[in-house]
Formats: C-alpha cells, structure tokens, sequence
C-alpha cells in the first residue's frame, strides 16, 4: 500500500518510529529497541474502495458488486490496516523476573480501503 | 480528492509538529501497556545482572545477542491465545549459602487478584561445577527440595526431584518443576523456596560462586498463559 507523504491524501500507511532510549522505556524493556507504531490514514474515495490490500471480507465483495453495477450506496469506505505483524518483547516484570511475549498484530503493515 | 490541509481521514486542523509527536507518544506507550496487561511501567531499579540475563535469554532461544550486547529476538508466530515465558531469577539477598550442604534458593511471586494462571512447563536452570578430578565418578546425586517459606535451611522440607547428573564438566542442567509451581500459584502463596544439594564429599558443587556479577544464576523458567479471560492483569512476579 502507499506510504504516506506530504501530498497524499489517499489512503496509505504513515510510519512512525518510536526509540524505547527516547522515552526512557530502555531501563525496563530489554528488546527490541523500539516500536514501529505505524497507523492508516486517508481518504477513501468511491473508486478506491476495496483497494488496495483490498479488506478481504464478504462486505467487500458486496460493495465491489455493488460498484460495478453502477449502484451508488451511501456507505463510505474506510482507511484501514490489511496487514498486520506481531511485536515480540522481553521486558522486565520486576526487580528479578523478566517475561517473554508475543503481542499479535501490533505493527502495521499495509493499508486499504474496506 | 482536494488536498485538505490537516489530517486526511478526519480534516482536523494540522497539529504543530511536535504536539503531534508528543500525542502520539503517549497513544503508543498506552497501547504498550495495554497490551501487556500492566497498568503502569514497572519501576526497576537494580535488576538483574545483564550477564545472568544474557545467560538465561541464550539458553531459552528467545533470541541473538548482538557485538554490542542488545538483543536481536525471534519473531514467533504467537499462540493464539497470548503466552507468556517467564524468567524469574532466584532473590540472591535471600539465598543463603550459609549451608554448603544445599542451595537455597527464594523465588517471590505477586499474584494480581481475580486471575489465575495456567502454567504449561516450567523449569529451573541450575549451574552445577565440575568435580575437578577427573579419577572420580562423574555422575552426582542432585536433589531439589521445597522447603516452608521462613524454614530454615535444611528442616521441614519435601524432596521434589532426585536426578543423577553427569558432571565430567561444568554445565547448565534442569529440573521440571510445573506440578510444584502449579500449586503453589494455585495457592496464592508469594514466596517459592527451593533447595538445591548436589552434594560430594561436604561440598555443593551447585552453589553460587560469591560474585554478584555471576553469569551462572540459577534461574526458572515458566511457560504461562491467563485461564480468565476478562482478567487484565498478568501475574506480577518479583
């Protein structure tokens, strides 16, 4: 999907980058270093909707027909994560105990418009 | 589509710069925390030492320790419900080594209320020494005891394990412990102590040598998962 710069106003993926250094979170979180907390934004004009990274779900299908029969509907499209990855951290608990953990779906990959 | 200054999706008026920033900050450490069942970050003031984590980190695979000492993880698929590997390093202010017979080692545990928790494995990491002569037999008797929180070392203490170790050379070696960490997180208690004799002619050869800075730790090792699901918060273990 588009990444997002300063003239698109489509629908696209923003990145952002935080350090765990920079926030002082690097005494408590032992890896990774930081987090890409990357998020969806944009417009979702009517001939965008369903792509890219099209949201495979039924409603898609629905409003594509829907579109390709010419049959405006009042519902709008959506800028929305397709494609997400889990973030794994281990971090301190405590003063002596550590965890190790994978959080699903934490970072974003790809946005679409539903 | 014009171009409308601001946000794209919901034509908010542009933030300066660095407020954007700071906000989205502060949405990412809360979005952290949330998802890592923590209300707030934990305050760590002397932690263990990295050698002993670097150490624990290698032996369970979680990950590459690079040249320059961070840490490089393996991406795993998680489980789809949220597990958690836990490492918990014995209370070293609280293992005496008074005893030379044994190890005693203490483990402190705070459970959140309203959740209980589902140990899958869990085992504890001992580094035993090697005799040093190699005329000997080197295999060793090892035996893990529970023993009552605020015993004393050595009384009122049951046998958990008895294991023959081969100790030709100084090595890591485990003890599955699940059953015994199961009932006793099942019990709410917030002290596991264990002792640990590998005793050979009056001397333990699993004790700690005096530094601090050790990287043999002795260390355990806890595959968990929440059995409630509305419960938020993780077992908090010190």
């Amino acid at each position: 999907s588009l990444r997002c710069g300063e003239d698109v106003t489509v629908c696209c993926k923003r990145d952002f980058y935080i350090k765990f250094k920079d926030i002082q979170w690097d005494e408590w979180i032992i890896a990774p270093e930081g987090y890409h907390m990357n998020y969806c934004m944009g417009q979702c004009p009517q001939h965008l909707s369903g792509s890219p990274g099209i949201a495979s779900s039924f409603h898609a299908t629905v409003f594509s027909q829907l579109k390709v029969n010419g049959i405006n509907t009042a519902t709008t499209s959506c800028c929305v994560p397709t494609e997400r990855r889990p973030l794994s951290m281990v971090y301190f608990n405590s003063q002596h105990s550590i965890v190790k953990t994978d959080v699903p779906d934490m970072i974003v990959e790809s946005c679409g418009c539903t | 589509v014009s171009g409308s200054p601001g946000c794209a999706s919901c034509g908010l008026p542009p933030m300066e710069k660095d407020a954007e920033e700071r906000l989205m900050i502060e949405i990412a450490k809360q979005q952290l925390l949330e998802k890592l069942h923590l209300k707030e970050r934990p305050n760590i003031t002397n932690t263990v030492p990295r050698v002993a984590l670097l150490t624990a980190l290698r032996k369970l695979h979680s990950g590459r320790v690079r040249q320059d000492g961070t840490i490089e993880l393996e991406n795993n698929i998680p489980t789809k419900d949220q597990g958690y590997e836990i490492v918990s390093f014995a209370d070293i202010n609280e293992t005496d080594n008074s005893d030379k017979a044994s190890l005693s080692l203490t483990f402190q545990f705070l459970q959140e209320r309203g959740q209980s928790i589902q140990v899958l494995q869990s085992s504890l990491w001992i580094y035993a020494r090697s005799s040093g002569d190699p005329h000997r037999d080197s295999r060793l008797l090892a035996r893990v005891f529970l023993s009552a929180d605020g015993g004393v070392s050595g009384s009122n203490r049951t046998l958990l394990i008895e294991k023959m170790l081969e100790v030709q050379e100084s090595n890591w070696h485990t003890f599955t412990i699940t059953r015994t960490l199961q009932a006793f997180l099942d019990g709410g208690q917030h002290r596991l102590r264990l002792e640990v004799s590998c005793e050979e002619d009056g001397q333990n050869l699993c004790s700690l040598d005096n530094s601090a800075e050790t990287p043999n730790q002795p260390f355990l090792v806890a595959q968990v998962r929440l059995r409630d699901s509305h419960s938020k918060h993780l077992v908090r273990k010190r």
